[in-house]
């Protein structure tokens, strides 16, 4: 453990805990793609799969259990509790079309052919692109709540900041995994527009909108 | 491609 990497799992979960205060507290999941956080919530499930073979840490064992637990209940808030105020329409992305790609490079491209290692590496390189329907919708409604951008740039600082704890562990431990630096790179690149626009934007308490 | 068997990462 690192400051970098403690920096991105702390920013993570600032992000679900933003995004479940949001629609908690506006009783509304407007603005929010569920496309997103059914990939989401893929993506916990298929990773952390380990948690019944291998022990790592405390820490580690509670964190998969908060972010399978939380990418549950937000689903659940927004598909039952407060479904009415979900955006359909805006919401129009084809998961499909990243579920099935992701599934294939798995098979492909993979650190060993064994069903959790291709499961967990599907994981990575889904949550690389489980943003973009999020993204989709913010660009469909050329618009997004200041908690929402709040919820975004926490969430696309996690993988930035593991990034920054890749680089470290390679030097201090000598340690790299280059399937995950690769998605990680793509899922930070992905964010690179919104970043410019939070910064520009929302940081100088401007609502984030999208030029007409 | 990598040098671990297990993910010690989130």
């Amino acid at each position: 453990m690192n400051i970098f990497r403690l920096a991105g799992d702390l920013s993570h979960l600032l992000a679900i805990i933003l995004l479940l205060i949001k629609i908690w507290k506006t009783r509304s999941c407007a603005g929010i793609s569920g496309k997103s956080q059914i990939l989401f919530a893929i993506v916990y499930v298929s990773r952390y799969l380990d948690l019944v073979t291998t022990f790592i840490s405390v820490y580690n064992t509670f964190m998969k259990l908060v972010f399978i637990s939380t990418s549950v209940a937000t689903i659940y808030l927004m598909y039952v509790k407060f479904k009415a105020t979900y955006d359909h329409n805006h919401d129009s992305f084809r998961i499909e079309f990243l579920l099935v790609p992701c599934f294939l490079l798995a098979l492909l491209i993979n650190n060993a052919f064994t069903p959790l290692e291709i499961l967990w590496t599907f994981s990575i390189y889904l949550e690389a692109v489980a943003i973009l329907p999020q993204l989709f919708l913010v660009s469909k409604t050329g618009e997004a709540e200041s908690i929402t951008s709040h919820y975004l740039f926490a969430l696309g600082s996690y993988r930035a900041l593991y990034l920054l704890n890749w680089i470290y562990r390679y030097y201090a431990e000598g340690h790299y995994d280059l399937i995950a630096i690769f998605a990680g790179a793509i899922q930070t690149i992905l964010y690179c527009d919104f970043f410019y626009l939070y910064i520009t934007k929302v940081l100088k308490g401007k609502k984030l909108q999208l030029p007409a | 491609f990598s040098d671990e068997d297990d993910h010690d990462e989130l």
